[in-house]
């Protein structure tokens, strides 16, 4: 055990940006079948490819992150789980029809702003708060 | 995600990507489907449809861009881009530091007037000066500037918790430099031909004859008519004094309206709260 912990802070060190990341053997981001573990994903949106920039003064263009990948609790890699998703998911395996299957979801969010011009010319802020997501989990 | 949206990656970006399994294979998003992103984007904002602004705006985060070259931003604009940037370095800062105050409470700290109504506002929004009158030297006493903006794009639901007229005011050389002046800010409530117009008071400030800069009135109230009664939108008026009553030509005074320079053209900015999102589909 106290191997397996020294392995695991040692990998935490040298992936610092997936600290959600479930431990153990599923650090290569994929479950045993190819299927990929519950994690952060990217997609960036770029206002100029859009030709928006006629309106759109600021950002030119927003990380979009969401989260996918599947849940799976092993018994000796679920540091990172919440209990209640652990016990979700036996629950689900054995009743499936009693509690849905645990799902990879954001656990924290942060604002973004957008700056941009209306059709009369009057410049618009707006701040939409918990639309960043910063981190993701199972459920 | 396809060519259109992918982007040349960052150091760190590209740092972490180092470490990470390949990504699954991309493919390009067809026409209907980056339609379908566009409308996402803009129901997030709220809009209907893209936004066509009438004469192609300057863009002040990108000087010189596209048609809008020969002009300059506009004082609204540069504003509004002080305040993004400030909510955006709020932002990170809340993030380093697990905790939030006002969305606008950095752009204060830098300077920028305090209003403790608008440190809960989600939006901001500015409007130019549409309309502008001027009783000046030729015409008979009290002298007076007025402004009028429209509000009407602000939906009716938003609650508007300030506003602001900002001003820009030149140093006065046509009076003794430590002169006090006395400005005063009114809402026009109605007009009549043969007499004076009914006005409703909105707010006073002092300054030296020599000062220079942007000054700030509130006209929350105004706004909050405005919103309510949106026929009776008849905008507002200006008046400048000296210690002992005598009425000021605002030019004179150092006022600068809409044929100033660009950047320091009047305008109104209003702080409201965000209505709750409407429930979408999600994809």
């Amino acid at each position: 055990a106290a191997r397996q912990l020294r392995k695991r802070q040692h990998q935490k060190t040298k992936h610092p940006s997936h600290a959600n990341r479930l431990p153990g053997s599923f650090d290569d981001g994929r479950v045993p079948e190819g299927r990929q573990v519950c994690r952060r994903h990217e997609l960036y949106v770029s206002f100029q490819d859009l030709g928006w920039l006629d309106w759109v003064i600021a950002p030119q263009g927003y990380s979009a992150f969401y989260c996918e990948g599947e849940c799976a609790f092993p018994l000796d890699s679920c540091m990172n789980a919440t209990n209640h998703a652990i016990l979700q998911s036996l629950v689900h395996l054995m009743k499936p029809e009693a509690a849905p299957k645990a799902c990879c979801a954001p656990t924290k969010l942060s604002a973004t702003s957008v700056l941009y011009y209306d059709s009369n010319n009057n410049v618009i802020l707006k701040k939409h708060r918990n639309m960043v997501v910063k981190t993701c989990g199972c459920h | 995600v396809g060519e259109p949206w992918a982007r040349a990656p960052s150091s760190r970006a590209a740092s972490c990507r180092q470490q990470q399994p390949p990504p699954p294979p991309h493919r390009r998003l067809s026409g209907r489907e980056k339609r379908e992103m566009q409308r996402e984007i803009l129901a997030l904002l709220g809009l209907p449809g893209r936004p066509r602004p009438r004469a192609r705006p300057a863009s002040p985060s990108r000087p010189g861009a596209g048609a809008a070259r020969q002009q300059p931003p506009s004082a609204a604009p540069l504003f509004m881009l002080d305040l993004y940037r400030a909510a955006a370095s709020q932002d990170d800062e809340g993030e380093r530091e697990g905790e939030l105050g006002g969305p606008w409470s950095l752009a204060w700290a830098r300077g920028l007037p305090r209003s403790s109504a608008a440190d809960g506002a989600d939006t901001v929004m500015s409007f130019v000066n549409l309309v502008e009158l001027d009783r000046d030297l030729f015409h008979p006493k009290p002298y007076w500037k007025e402004f009028r903006f429209d509000l009407t794009p602000i939906p009716a639901e938003e609650a508007v918790t300030a506003a602001e007229f900002r001003i820009y005011k030149m140093q006065s050389f046509s009076w003794h430099g430590n002169q006090t002046l006395h400005i005063s800010i009114h809402e026009i409530v109605q007009e009549h031909r043969n007499r004076e117009s009914e006005l409703l008071f909105l707010d006073l400030q002092d300054f030296q004859a020599q000062a220079e800069g942007w000054l700030v009135f509130d006209i929350s109230a105004a706004s909050n008519h405005w919103l309510l009664n949106r026929r009776y939108n008849l905008g507002l008026r200006l008046y400048v004094e000296t210690e002992d009553g005598q009425s000021i030509d605002p030019g004179l005074a150092g006022f600068l309206g809409r044929h100033g320079p660009r950047s320091k053209q009047p305008f109104v900015v209003t702080f409201f709260r965000a209505s709750p999102s409407q429930s979408r589909t999600p994809r």
